[in-house]
This record gives C-alpha cells, sequence and structure tokens, in this order.
C-alpha cells in the first residue's frame, strides 16, 4: 500500500486514518482535494503558500497576514511547503468531532502573530485594521479603541495587557462562537465531496 | 454587532475561513 505510484509517497495512509478523525476512505478523498490545491501552480505534490491563497483568495498574489498564519500552522516542518501528513494533521483540528481543546489551541496560534506565546492587544488592533480596510470599511480610532478596550476587558483576566493561552482557554469556552471557524462541516462528509477517491481507493471503509 | 473584536475578525475575516477550501472543487 504505501509507494503506492498514485499515492503520495511514504504516507501510510491507515495510519493517517488512525491518529485522526477521519476513515481511511476520508484520508483517500481528502487526497483528491490535496492533489487538486498542490498542483493549481506548481505540480509537485507540495502546497506552496501560492496555491493556497489562490484556492483561499481566488487570487495567487498579495499579502495577507492571516494567509501567513494559516500557512505556518499547517507548515508543521516549517520547510515553506504543506506536505499531504501534514494537510491532514491540520484538517483533523477543523472536523467536527475533534477535541475542543485542539480547537482552542490552534485559533490561539492563528490570533498569536508575532507568536510570542500571547494574543497582545497590537495583534488583535492589526488584525481588525486589516479586515477593515480589505472591506473597504472605516472606523474611527475612538471606535476601534473602544472595541479593542472592551474586548481585553473581558478576556484579559489578570489586565497586563496581553491574553494568555488560559485566559484565551476561559473567554472561548464563554464565547464558543468564536470557534466557528474551527469546525468545517464539509469533513464530516468529505467522500461525497470528492467522490472520485473510489476510483483509486484500495480499501474499502 | 460586532462589539467582539474577535467575533468581529472570526466574522469578516475571509483568512481564516479554510471552507473556500472545499468549494468549486
Amino acid at each position: 500500500r504505501q509507494n503506492s505510484p498514485r499515492t503520495c509517497q511514504y504516507v501510510d495512509l491507515a495510519r493517517l486514518a488512525h491518529d485522526s478523525p477521519f476513515s481511511v476512505n476520508e484520508v483517500e478523498a481528502l487526497y483528491e482535494l490535496f492533489k487538486k490545491l498542490s498542483c493549481s501552480i506548481i505540480d509537485d505534490m507540495l502546497i506552496h503558500k501560492e496555491e493556497l491563497r489562490l484556492a483561499l483568495f481566488q487570487a495567487p498574489y498579495g499579502e495577507n497576514i492571516f494567509l501567513d498564519r494559516v500557512f505556518d500552522l499547517f507548515d508543521e516542518k516549517k520547510n515553506g511547503v504543506i506536505e499531504f501528513e501534514e494537510f491532514i494533521h491540520a484538517l483533523s483540528v477543523f472536523h467536527p468531532n475533534a477535541p475542543i481543546e485542539e480547537k482552542i489551541d490552534f485559533a490561539f496560534r492563528l490570533y498569536d502573530l508575532r507568536q510570542t506565546g500571547f494574543i497582545e492587544r497590537e495583534e488583535v488592533q492589526q488584525m481588525v485594521a486589516t479586515i477593515l480596510m480589505e472591506s473597504d470599511m472605516t472606523l474611527s480610532d475612538e471606535l476601534l479603541n473602544l472595541i479593542i478596550d472592551k474586548t481585553f476587558a473581558d478576556a484579559d483576566s489578570d489586565k497586563d495587557g496581553k491574553i494568555s493561552k488560559a485566559e484565551w482557554k476561559a473567554y472561548v469556552l464563554k464565547h464558543p462562537s468564536l470557534l466557528k471557524n474551527m469546525t468545517l462541516p464539509y469533513l464530516k462528509d468529505v467522500t461525497t465531496a470528492f467522490p472520485s477517491f473510489i476510483f483509486n481507493t484500495e480499501v474499502e471503509d | 454587532k460586532f462589539f467582539n473584536a474577535f467575533e468581529f475578525i472570526s466574522s469578516m475575516s475571509s483568512g481564516f475561513d479554510l471552507s473556500s477550501l472545499f468549494e468549486n472543487k
């Protein structure tokens, strides 16, 4: 089964399924998606940042702080590309059945733009300002500061100006809607979304 | 509606919404 020419070399689908919420057939279906994404610009079975940008924003160019963080979190080996195994690992967190602790941790690392181990006020300001700019919306500095103040008053329990992982966990448990992007309902039904896996499958779940 | 900064970010940022990976594929 390993090293099959049609599949990612050295990837053990059964092991990936065992270590994730996915069945073997679902891993195979996700491989169909991975093939499409990883060959969209450079046909090398690796997802480059431009390919992730193209999939998320329908444009291969342009800076985006969110894209950088998402890509970094997928790219576990920090070698500038997303391999299939890394793709499965990251998507596992977004599965409806994934533990909420994993979703909380992943979201924290997304928002921790500078990777300091804290979500800092400047980072939140930067994210809000970026979205305002992208959306052609305007907000006075006064109102923006008011929103940030209110958010930190709720989330930053020890009032040190930054949100620790423990504070983040307590905060999102009070506001679970903040984690809604951390669950992708598509992952519950990937074999239906990518039925072409059936032409390549070698196992029956 | 978006009095909470994180609510605003998670609702408005397409960058943190990975569902588009599965759309139009």
